[in-house]
């Protein structure tokens, strides 16, 4: 379960890096 | 969220600057959202706020769809430095003019707290960094001063 539940986070966490990369048009 | 306790004067200030000044509330949020990410973006708590303040941030850049310092980030800089250090210099001027007063020290600390703002840029020059050393300083200096009832120098 533990390492279902870190994928989890680092997924969620590279969607907001990807977001606000997007938000200041660093994509 | 208790791990990102240190950015909620960054956050409280955005909330102030709303109507005031949109652009640098925008700004403060993007710091805000920047750096908590680097300080916890794991626990559920941080990922609720996160996600809540990029949400925000997706709005508000929408709505100011017609500001180029919203869509540009090197006017938003230019933007932001001019509002940090307008208010950097109502307070240096009425400290000098010894009004130290409560609003003096809210205004060197929210000054102080706009150059972190500024660091979303790069990193700051001598001299904003030697203005946000200050700026911190007197706010708390002042502050002491009148909880204690001593005339601030």
């Amino acid at each position: 379960g533990g390492s279902i539940g870190a994928s989890t986070a680092s997924g969620e966490q590279d969607e907001l890096s990807q977001r606000l990369a997007r938000l200041r048009d660093q994509v | 969220p208790q791990t990102l306790r240190s950015l909620a004067h960054h956050v409280r200030t955005a909330a102030e600057l709303d109507k005031r000044d949109p652009v640098t509330a925008y700004y403060c949020r993007v710091f805000v959202m920047q750096t908590a990410m680097k300080i916890d973006s794991r626990s559920p708590e941080s990922r609720k706020f996160l996600g809540g303040l990029m949400d925000n941030l997706e709005k508000a850049k929408k709505e100011l769809a017609d500001r180029e310092e919203v869509h540009d980030e090197v006017v938003g800089q230019c933007h932001v430095e001019n509002y940090a250090l307008q208010i950097f210099i109502y307070a240096d001027n009425e400290d000098r003019a010894g009004r130290a007063t409560r609003a003096v020290v809210r205004a060197f600390y929210t000054a102080s707290l706009l150059f972190d703002v500024l660091s979303l840029f790069g990193e700051l020059s001598d001299e904003l960094m030697e203005k946000q050393r200050y700026a911190r300083w007197k706010a708390t200096y002042i502050h002491t001063c009148l909880k204690n009832g001593e005339t601030p120098i």
